[in-house]
């Protein structure tokens, strides 16, 4: 319960969230998707966490139905993997999303 | 040394071998591109080899200088990762190198 809600808390304070393992090409994939729109995430690479990173896996899988990395949130709102996040691109609701989600 | 000769002994005795891990994302894309071109490669699945598995990658970075997977062989020869095999592919290269290398 207490990681949950620390999740909910970093997700909601936060633009942009991406939960990543640092060894994984979808997750660099994201990471620098973001960064080429100009866009800094925060980012929490599950793999430098020790036994943490498993059980916030878990979590994430609790709260969102999503156990994969990388598990994407802008604005509060879960957006899903890698292919999710590139779909909304190519569609032009990325962008639209995270300038709502940084601005004042 | 055995474990080298015996990678050597697969890649040359199998017409495709993909060095694998299971849960990996690009793992899964390049074994479903030989899958949609029709060809079965030999998959290796890096993950399910208990501590076999990070020695055979120590010995996969020895031989072809590349650690990550994944890792492809076709006809005996060092293809690379899946962005090289997808690279082939679009260049019209890669069926033709699979059915050179799985003609009698
Ligand atoms: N379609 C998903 C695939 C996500 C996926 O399968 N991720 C893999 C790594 S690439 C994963 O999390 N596997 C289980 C694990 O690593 O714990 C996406 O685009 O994000
Ligand atoms: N460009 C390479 C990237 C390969 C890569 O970075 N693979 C990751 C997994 S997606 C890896 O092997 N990381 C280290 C490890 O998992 O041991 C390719 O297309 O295959
Ligand atoms: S671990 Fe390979 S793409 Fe994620």
């Amino acid at each position: 319960a207490r990681m949950e809600e620390s999740v909910r808390k970093t997700v909601s304070e936060n633009p942009a969230v991406v939960y990543s393992k640092t060894w994984c090409s979808y997750s660099m994939e994201v990471k620098s998707l973001f960064n080429r729109l100009g866009y800094q995430p925060l980012v929490i690479e599950l793999d430098e966490l020790g036994p943490q990173g498993p059980q916030l896996q878990k979590v994430l899988e609790r709260i969102t139905g999503q156990f994969t990395v990388p598990n994407v949130f802008i604005g509060g709102i879960h957006i899903g993997g890698c292919t999710d996040t590139v779909k909304l691109h190519h569609k032009g609701e990325l962008t639209p999303l995270l300038s709502k989600a940084t601005s004042p």
